[in-house]
């Protein structure tokens, strides 16, 4: 029992690292278990700076840091135990232009090298762009939703009706 | 699904392999959509559905529509499932998973066809990683728990993972 | 005292009916005091059905409806008693296009009708595209931040840099 | 401003008439210049400002650069300002607020060139109704706040306005 969640540790947080510099592009962070004995009442902390900065603390990340960081521990665990699906509602909403393409080609990669499926919930373009299809969610009759496959730039088109 | 939510309409999505998009104009249901997985793979807090009770999630009638007395969702799983476990105890290459829930009476979780309880359904996906409170389900708003979490909380996404 | 309160009530309360039809684009909402015997002991309630919804709880709605709901509230407490400054930031993150044209549209006759002066952070082009000056905020030298006027195309390119 | 946070250089920005937009890619200092806001208008809690302690908001250096020992913000306010009471006792036209925070000092306010406490400040800035806590200051993320609080709080809001 110890031994496997040891052996989890030291996998989630060898990804962890790897995707940290990957998405902000450089700086570094790791994970930190404050209790090795007992791993099973141990916290698990994240120390981690971006690129050229200095920090104090992980609260005084911006939102879009906050997110990039949520999500390179996301996937870390991810590819220490892949799923079959995986399901993100609106992640990339704090983020800006380069770091959305950042995070879409990692999911991108993830999907090829594990088989496994995403299902991205977005409002970002560039995001939609990216996706190999897409289905639109409309409420033409109001109050009832109705699902159709979308082309990109009727995906696109949808954002802006009401 | 049919039923669920602003879903007044029966839906089908087929999630193929890769990334698939959901898009859509704020209010339309794609939210909805995501947390009819979550609960056919047995999501158990209504609040975790947004929600006061569960019966908050069959539709409610819309401004031409009367109410609806059952809310239902069915998922299809078709094999090879990647990850260490297989997702059926048969290790079948396909696998039916659906849940009902008429007013006044409790949840109805059907797996191949079986009736089964909630903690089956729960234990049946826990262990491919992809059920109703694992990583592999991010609902909107949610990303900024992992960094916001508190080490405890933290460790146990460890956990699951290993 | 109470007095006073009561006629903020009132004030507000009409304030945000008619802003929330406004940027709803139709449906009704209201605010309710708990208790008017003792108002400052009561709870403030509201209640919001967007155009051609039954609701049952304000929890389920959106994302997006949350945040424009949110934002009918905050600019009629505004307009119940202007201030000299309103900062808003990246409040329009979980908007659609439609909703943040409606949006931008409203502080811009408030910020001519009391003369308030907005200061608005955001990822949003559209919303870039309706102010009617930008600042850009950047880290040439990494780590620090620098303050700099820009045009509408440096800023919709600063959002692909970093 | 200088020292506040990541603007390890000193930042003027002019905030004139009408909507003001703020831009820049993830974690370059958007919501680190409205939090400059706040803090000279008496902002009180560390972690209102995402710190661990107050000292937090003093320039902690970066990839080529020192950490600063001094933080400062001033505000300069010209009147006439709208709302039913004038910002300075004196009904002056123009007003100048200061903070500034040494390592290993407290906070120290200056308004019109005299010491004052941070009491004063606030409210001197709640009678405008965009102080540090008023509505009329939306951190990131906090737009939720206003749907999601408890009645109590929402109702506390309606007294800020009254
Ligand atoms: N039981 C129900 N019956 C009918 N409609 C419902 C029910 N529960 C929720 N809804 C409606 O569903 C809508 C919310 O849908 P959802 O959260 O999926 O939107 P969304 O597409 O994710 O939008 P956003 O982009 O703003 O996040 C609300 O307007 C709500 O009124
Ligand atoms: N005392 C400090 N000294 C130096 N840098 C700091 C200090 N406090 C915070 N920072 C840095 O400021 C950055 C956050 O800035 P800020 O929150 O303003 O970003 P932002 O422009 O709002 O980004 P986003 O679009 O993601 O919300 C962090 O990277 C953090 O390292
Ligand atoms: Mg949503
Ligand atoms: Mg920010």
């Amino acid at each position: 029992g110890r031994e496997r969640l040891l052996a989890a540790f030291d996998d989630v947080d060898g990804h962890f690292r790897r995707l940290f510099v990957r998405l902000f592009g450089g700086g570094r962070a790791h994970l930190r278990l404050t209790d090795l004995d007992d791993p099973f009442a141990a916290g698990l902390e994240l120390d981690a700076s971006p690129p050229g900065k200095r920090l104090a603390s992980l609260s005084l990340l911006s939102g879009g840091e906050k997110a990039l960081t949520a999500l390179a521990l996301l996937m870390a665990l991810f590819l220490a135990r892949p799923s079959p699906l995986c399901v993100l509602d609106e992640v990339d909403a704090p983020l800006d232009d380069a770091n959305v393409e950042r995070f879409v080609d990692l999911i991108d990669e993830i999907a090829t090298a594990t088989g496994t499926r995403f299902l991205v919930v977005t409002h970002h373009p560039l995001t939609m762009s990216r996706m190999h299809r897409l289905f639109g969610v409309t409420m033409v009759e109001r109050g009832v939703s109705r699902l159709v496959s979308v082309a990109l730039d009727e995906a696109i088109e949808l954002r802006a009706t009401a | 699904m049919s039923g669920f939510k602003s879903f007044g309409d029966p839906a089908e999505l087929l999630i193929e392999q890769g990334l698939t998009g959901i898009v859509g104009p704020n209010g339309c249901g794609k939210s909805n959509l995501v947390e009819a997985l979550r609960w056919v793979m047995g999501e158990s807090s209504a609040r975790g559905l947004r929600g006061d009770e569960m019966e908050d999630v069959i539709f409610n009638g819309a401004a031409g529509r009367a109410p609806f007395d059952l809310a239902e969702v069915s998922l299809r799983l078709r094999g090879p499932v990647p990850g260490p476990t297989s997702l059926a105890p048969t290790a079948a290459d396909e696998i039916d998973v659906a849940r009902r829930l008429g007013r006044g009476a409790g949840s109805t979780f059907l797996v191949a066809g079986q009736e089964a309880r909630a903690r089956d359904v729960q234990l049946l996906f826990a262990d491919a990683g992809s059920g109703a409170r694992s990583a592999a389900i991010v609902g909107q708003g949610q990303i900024g728990f992992i960094v916001e979490a508190k080490p405890q909380e933290r460790r146990r996404l460890l956990e699951d993972a290993a």
